[in-house]
């Protein structure tokens, strides 16, 4: 049913090719697991896309298409999308609007809402994992990390998330958190989107908390209770909140509701920063510029 | 959930159930019987007419009844090795899952079920993020790594890459809360407690049974609790989603806006306009209907 | 959902085991929260 016409990409559990549905005609992406690797048996990642891409059914979350054996390997069926957000923000010749943003920050969020929802966290959520189909729908892609919202005695690892896009209570290795480490992660990418430069990228993991705690502050146990319970916490440098104004002066194209946005998908008491539900409800998705249609985003 | 592979894939009815069994059993039983034939084709001028004989009457089949006792003897086996395994109550109850799906499209003539014990509750454990490396596995298992993977593929493809299981476990402790809502004040908590310790278990050995692919999981669940406390469950359900009930408070409420109704037309002097009734809470369960599924599971769980 | 036929009421519910945990450090700084954990269950038990 499917042809493999060109290599696209390798992973570290996956080769990806390009391919055509014979009886659609329609471009696909397969992803070809590699079985042999992974001493184990099945790999956790290719097991944790299969396990979650099947219950998942969102215009903004990638489709499984289908998934099939073939000469021992496991091979997802995945929809083609051609280009991601990385390459977007990293190609200067690339112009685009605040209402391009807020256009990709709401399928974003919708799409994330949908995991949500469904009882799972995605735990890497960056720009190269929201990819852009042909008629410029963002996509939530990439579950190999992602895991169903544990049961209140089970302990997580804190090991997720790609650096640059990881929450403070990950960087202090809590093992009971919870949706909130992706809305972080699609703040950092907002604040990209709109600065079109990493916002916090840190060289290795604690010099990701000095960036961190420098640009938005040292959080204390006033607003963010037992903090200072985290193993470390005592060695750190302490950096005041920025102010509104700081911000604004960083941020000079963000306009109010925005930073609002930001600063609660920025919040650094895991319990209290804004859920999916709370920022697609934001001011910032009702004032104008209206968010663009996708399909004339170039 | 009728999003969810369980209900798309793995809900069926006790007579497409028995089908699928069958049409496996048969396929099974072809398969052997060519072999057979070919065999004794091969080997017709060594064979004794003794052997011969012990062929046609021993080397008979299973039927498909039989499959089902074999396969009910194992998924035990499941239950009791992954126990054993200190495995928590989701990962014991994915393997069991894991293991009764995979004979609904395969035959215990093809696959010697004993090979498929440790395979399923292996993957189970990496499914639920309870990763055990496959040799501290095949150690615990007193098993081997290739026994253990030998299968792992055939499983993940038999179960049509169905991964994510929605137990009765959840439910139970949805309920537990609901209850406590809903009849607040009126049921002793401590009393709670031991119920749900009670169906907690019954839910496990549920899952031994067909049940979990004719009913929901919320069913299942309604249903342990009330062979547990059926008083209980009958006067929760007619509270929550009695139709009479609410119907009361609905004419009270419909009374209520009534009058407001009025002083609105007076006031207005014109058509009163139709109050939408949206924000009422939805009550889209038929109470009876409910009730008559969760005596069915009752009545084959016993 | 508009219509998820519950309401998540902690004020109601006696749930010793999920209950002791939000008074543990480790959870609180984690992020976690009980009504994520009621939310999660009773919406499997009105799935």
């Amino acid at each position: 049913n499917y042809t493999k016409e060109k290599k696209v990409g390798e992973g570290t559990y996956a080769v990806v090719y390009l391919g055509k549905q014979l009886s659609s005609g329609d471009s696909i992406a397969v992803k070809e697991i590699k079985t042999s690797e992974f001493k184990d048996g099945l790999d956790m990642s290719a097991i944790r896309e299969v396990k979650y891409l099947q219950e998942l059914n969102h215009p903004n979350v990638i489709n499984l298409i289908d998934i099939f054996m073939a000469y021992d390997n496991l091979n997802l069926v995945l929809e083609f999308l051609p280009t991601d957000l990385e390459v977007v923000i990293k190609d200067k010749n690339i112009l685009f609007t605040p209402a391009d943003i807020k256009s990709w920050m709401l399928m974003t969020l919708r799409g994330v809402y949908h995991v949500h929802r469904n009882f799972i966290l995605h735990r890497d959520l960056k720009p190269n994992n929201l990819l852009i189909s042909p008629d410029g729908l963002i996509k939530v892609a990439d579950f190999g990390l992602a895991r169903a919202v544990p049961g209140p005695r089970e302990m997580l690892t804190s090991n997720v998330v790609t650096r640059w896009y990881r929450a403070p209570e990950l960087l202090f290795g809590a093992k009971h958190y919870t949706y909130a480490v992706d809305v972080w992660s699609i703040g950092v990418i907002f604040a990209e989107l709109m600065l079109r430069i990493p916002y916090l990228p840190g060289q290795d993991d604690m010099n990701q908390m000095e960036v961190t705690f420098r640009a938005l502050g040292t959080p204390t146990d006033k607003q963010w209770p037992e903090v200072s319970s985290f193993p470390g916490y005592n060695k750190l440098q302490i950096y005041p909140s920025p102010s509104r104004d700081e911000l604004r002066k960083r941020f000079i194209a963000a306009t109010e509701s925005a930073l609002t946005l930001m600063e609660n998908m920025l919040m650094m008491n895991p319990q209290t920063r804004w859920n999916t539900i709370q920022c697609l409800e934001s001011e910032y998705f009702k004032e104008l510029p209206a968010p663009s249609d996708p399909a004339d985003i170039n | 959930y009728r999003h969810s592979s369980q209900f798309r894939m793995w809900s069926f009815t006790e007579k497409n159930l028995r089908e699928k069994r069958k049409k496996t059993n048969e396929r099974a039983i072809g398969t052997i019987n060519e072999k057979l034939r070919k065999f004794i084709e091969d080997n017709k001028s060594s064979l004794t007419e003794e052997e011969l004989q012990t062929l046609r009457v021993k080397a008979s089949p299973l039927s498909m009844e039989e499959e089902l006792q074999l396969i009910n003897f194992y998924s035990k086996k499941v239950q009791v090795i992954a126990q054993h395994l200190n495995l928590p109550t989701e990962v014991i109850a994915t393997s069991i899952t894991f293991f009764r799906r995979f004979f609904l499209d395969n035959s215990v003539m093809e696959f010697d079920p004993k090979n498929l014990v440790h395979t399923t509750i292996f993957l189970a454990c990496k499914s639920e993020n309870y990763f055990i490396s496959v040799d501290s596995f095949a150690k615990k298992a007193k098993s081997n790594r290739e026994a253990i993977l030998k299968y792992e593929f055939k499983l993940v493809e038999s179960l049509k890459f169905s991964l994510l299981n929605h137990h009765p476990y959840k439910p139970l402790h949805g309920f537990f809360l609901d209850i406590q809502t809903i009849l607040y004040g009126k049921v002793d908590l401590k009393y709670m407690g031991q119920i749900y310790d009670r169906c907690k278990k019954k839910i496990t050995d549920a899952l031994l049974t067909d049940i979990v692919y004719l009913f929901t999981p919320p069913q299942i669940t309604l249903a342990i609790i009330s062979m547990e406390d059926e008083q209980l469950i009958s006067r929760y359900l007619e509270l929550k989603f009695g139709k009479d009930i609410s119907n009361n408070t609905d004419d009270q409420e419909n009374g209520v806006n009534k009058e407001v109704k009025e002083v609105n037309k007076e006031e207005e002097g014109g058509v009163p306009e139709k109050v939408d009734d949206k924000h009422e809470p939805q009550n889209d369960i038929e109470l009876n209907k409910l009730l008559t599924i969760i005596s069915q599971c009752v009545d084959l769980l016993e | 959902d508009l219509h998820q036929r519950f309401e998540v009421d902690e004020t109601k519910y006696n749930d010793p085991l999920v209950q002791e945990l939000e008074k543990r450090k480790d959870y609180i700084a984690s992020g976690f929260r009980t009504d994520f954990i009621y939310e999660r269950v009773l919406t499997e038990a009105f799935m």
